[in-house]
């Protein structure tokens, strides 16, 4: 067996050192024209390491300047490339996942004790020595929030074609013969009528497509988990605005499939170790939805079902749905005005937002919760490919 | 052992300033 010389790797004290004029390459290597793939089998947020381990060496010699001027030039390049890349999920989820880490080490390493309690001591050794870094830091928080709603914005349109016909139209339940995954996009249109092809399961294959990259480029599970929930939010708005709108899918045999295709997601959720009550409350309507067009709407005791059953739709919106409900056959009944009548009388007096239609512009502020990372600096590994042989272990 | 020396505040400009600044603007766009 062949003996490894192992390099002694105590002298290192997890800095890089780089000349000034070094810089632009240095940008231009980590930032301009780094690919996700480049560092996918090394440890989640490479690129930020390796700028934190520069800046940590900018501040152990005392270089303000030198400090000043790596931070601003890493802002400046990370907001061009997203500019560049602006409908590139896999790209911003990456440089999403890079700054935020970029910021937990700031704050990890900031010498202030708030930060400080789960480091190892030769975390708290690794502290910055020179500069407090506080007004950068609120800097790479307001561009993890562009670079957040940038990556919300993509999915959405990257999902928006496949809702309505995902969630309402296709079904494998109602014996209508799913069309799979076909490219056509004009779900929004409310009376295009036919479906636009797009299955349930191919709306939960690009969910996944966007989970996994999130996961892969190591974005902490709390953001990842706003994205989802986010997102679930946006299937929610835009289905039950349809349902609002089209008389053709407020029949007991949509309630049903919708009913279905929301337990199919709420596995999905399962399946990811997601927050399931939090996300799922986002599509609480929907579910109420679907369970109000499948009940019974005849008597005074089903008006008093629905009436507590539906507490988060608005009077407004079971009443529209009761009437677009569409009997599927002649054994079933048209719901009667009387009925309706009744649910008006019951609801009288329940304060509600008074709009019919779901914002779908609506976001969640978002929340990029401190994570520390357990990963200690002077055992990172820089691969040769990435080109940065310029760098010096310090 | 010596107590740590305080650390020196970096002043940054905001998001919001570095956008005014153009900062942000591409070279390479026309």
């Amino acid at each position: 067996r062949q003996a490894t010389v192992q390099r002694k790797e105590k002298d290192f004290e997890g800095m890089l050192e780089y000349h000034k004029e070094d810089e632009a390459l240095l940008i231009r290597m980590l930032i301009t024209e780094m690919k996700p793939q480049m560092v996918s089998a090394t440890v989640p947020c490479l690129p930020a390491y390796i700028l934190f381990m520069c800046i940590r060496h900018a501040d152990y010699i005392n270089d303000d300047q030198k400090v000043h001027s790596l931070l601003t030039s890493t802002i400046n390049a990370i907001k061009k490339l997203l500019k560049k890349n602006s409908e590139d999920f896999e790209m911003t989820s990456f440089w999403l996942a890079n700054t935020s880490r970029l910021l937990h080490c700031l704050k990890q390493y900031s010498g202030e004790e708030t930060f400080m309690t789960q480091n190892s001591p030769k975390q708290n050794e690794h502290c910055l020595k020179n500069f407090d870094l506080a007004e950068y830091r609120q800097v790479l928080s307001d561009l993890g929030i562009q670079i957040y709603q940038q990556l919300i914005r993509i999915a959405e349109n990257m999902m928006q074609p496949m809702i309505v016909s995902a969630m309402l139209e296709s079904g494998s339940l109602t014996g209508v013969k799913p069309l799979g995954y076909r490219n056509r996009s004009s779900s929004v249109d409310c009376d295009s009528g036919g479906p636009s092809g797009y299955t349930l399961d191919a709306l939960i294959k690009q969910l996944s497509q966007f989970h996994t990259q999130m996961s892969e480029h190591g974005l902490d599970p709390e953001i990842s988990q706003q994205v989802v929930r986010q997102l679930f939010y946006s299937i929610n708005a835009v289905s039950l605005n349809n349902l609002l709108l089209r008389k053709d899918v407020c029949s007991w045999s949509t309630g049903m499939q919708l009913r279905y295709n929301i337990t199919q997601m709420e596995e999905w959720l399962r399946g990811r170790n997601l927050h399931l009550k939090h996300i799922m409350s986002t599509i609480e309507p929907l579910i109420q939805a679907a369970q109000l067009l499948q009940v019974k709407k005849k008597t005074i005791q089903d008006a008093e079902a629905i009436c507590s059953m539906c507490n988060i739709l608005s009077t407004q919106q079971i009443v529209k749905i009761l009437n677009l409900y569409t009997p599927l056959n002649e054994f079933e009944e048209r719901v009667t005005v009387s009925f309706i009548r009744d649910i008006q009388n019951l609801l009288q007096g329940r304060t509600e937002n008074a709009q019919l239609l779901v914002d779908t512009k609506h976001t969640f502020p978002v929340l990029f919760p401190y994570t520390p990372s357990a990963l200690s600096l002077e055992t990172m590994h820089i691969p040769a490919s990435l080109n940065l042989d310029f760098l010096g272990r310090v | 052992r010596l107590l740590p020396r305080p650390r020196v505040l970096l002043k940054a400009p905001t998001l919001a300033e570095m956008e005014e600044m153009n900062l942000f603007e591409d070279e390479d766009s026309p």
